[in-house]
């Protein structure tokens, strides 16, 4: 996956993601794709959630899926979850949960879940996804209505790892934008699967002054951040309240991750 | 070893092209529901499960087409493991989860499994 928080010249928010998922989970020979991602590109749909008669907030997701990768409450906060790899993973969560260890403990999509119903502002959805017991590691990339409200949270089953977590930086020249994939944010990436590297190198050849959906559309749309894996790209925008999907492939010649 | 990609794999910025790829009527490819948070879970989602039966049945038959021939009991485990799993998930998702199976034909324990995907997969 690839997630941008980005902000263009008058201070105004953007956040985008890929969402790539099917790895290793069968290829079809045919096709020259992922089964599994071929799939998922059927099922995805968008949500308005309701409550007391309202859109309380909205998000997409896949057909039976009861949990959020994406979701954007209107003038308050957009938050996408991106997959985060660890030895202490989502399984040693589960176990934990299954023996009574821990019982108030939120699975990933979830705890995204109950954020979008129960908070309001970014503050509040950054301190309940910082601070809540959940059980699996996941990155959660959030961002506000205000300008430089963008932060990558770097989270374990127990808490955030707190030099792993980065926020938007107005004494950065580059402090414009965050781009997240799947690896923590002061770490090296895998080189076999660097997606951040083109990923950068493209959000600076957009530059600030071009930020908005159609520049930020075309960065995940090229390769590497486009991969075969990929089954969509969501376009999200707080302060306007505008929500587009784009159903995305990778067809021909394209790197399988 | 370094090994070069083929130019034709190779990481590629398309604004290097003066190319835009943005089309905002390709949006509503999607479709869009509505969930009320007012309505009882266990029919919250029986109208995107109807439509998406077959998708739904679809997409867990090609996990259990990968499974199957590494791990030939594994259904059963499936089915009886998350099955019983979904007894203690927390509510609402637990009722939610209930009405998507029985409005799917899809065990309840699959219907969990695919829930829960993620914790799974972050290995």
């Amino acid at each position: 996956c690839t997630s941008v928080i980005a902000q263009d010249d008058s201070g105004h928010l953007y956040h985008a993601r890929n969402l790539d998922f099917g790895l290793f989970l069968g290829w079809n020979e045919t096709t020259h794709d992922w089964k599994i991602s071929e799939h998922l590109r059927k099922m995805v749909v968008n949500v308005n959630w309701i409550k007391d008669g309202k859109i309380l907030f909205v998000s997409n997701n896949f057909a039976g899926y009861v949990g959020i990768y994406n979701g954007m409450k209107k003038g308050g906060f957009t938050v996408t979850a991106n997959e985060r790899f660890d030895l202490i993973g989502g399984y040693v969560g589960m176990i934990r949960w299954l023996i009574g260890l821990e019982p108030n403990g939120r699975w990933m999509s979830w705890l995204t879940r109950e954020t979008l119903v129960e908070k309001n502002t970014y503050a509040e959805a950054r301190e309940h996804l910082r601070n809540t017991p959940m059980l699996s590691p996941v990155y959660y990339i959030l961002s506000g209505v205000n300008p430089y409200e963008g932060t990558i949270i770097t989270r374990t089953l127990n808490g955030t790892i707190d030099n792993q977590t980065v926020e938007m930086n107005p004494d950065d020249p580059y402090g414009w934008y965050l781009l997240q994939t799947n690896y923590d944010p002061n770490s090296d990436v895998l080189f076999i699967d660097d997606r951040r590297t083109p990923g950068n190198a493209c959000m600076r050849k957009l530059g600030r002054s071009n930020v908005g959906f159609s520049g930020i559309y075309n960065v995940l749309s090229s390769r590497t951040n486009l991969n075969k894996l990929t089954t969509y790209t969501v376009l999200m925008d707080t302060i306007e309240g505008k929500w587009e999907t784009h159903l995305q492939a990778c067809p021909g010649d394209c790197w399988a991750w | 070893v370094y090994v070069p990609l083929p130019e034709r794999f190779a990481d590629h910025c398309i604004l290097d092209d003066n190319t835009n790829l943005y089309d905002p009527t390709h949006q509503y490819e999607v479709p869009w529901f509505t969930v009320d948070l007012d309505a009882d879970p266990y029919t919250r989602f029986q109208e995107i499960a109807t439509i998406y039966k077959q998708d739904i049945n679809d997409l867990i038959q090609v996990l259990k087409d990968l499974i199957v021939p590494l791990l030939p009991d594994a259904l059963g485990f499936v089915d009886i493991f998350f099955g019983n799993a979904a007894e203690y998930l927390p509510s609402p998702y637990r009722e939610e989860l209930k009405g998507i199976s029985d409005f799917t034909g899809v065990p309840i324990g699959e219907i969990v499994l695919y829930n829960v995907f993620y914790e799974i997969f972050t290995v």
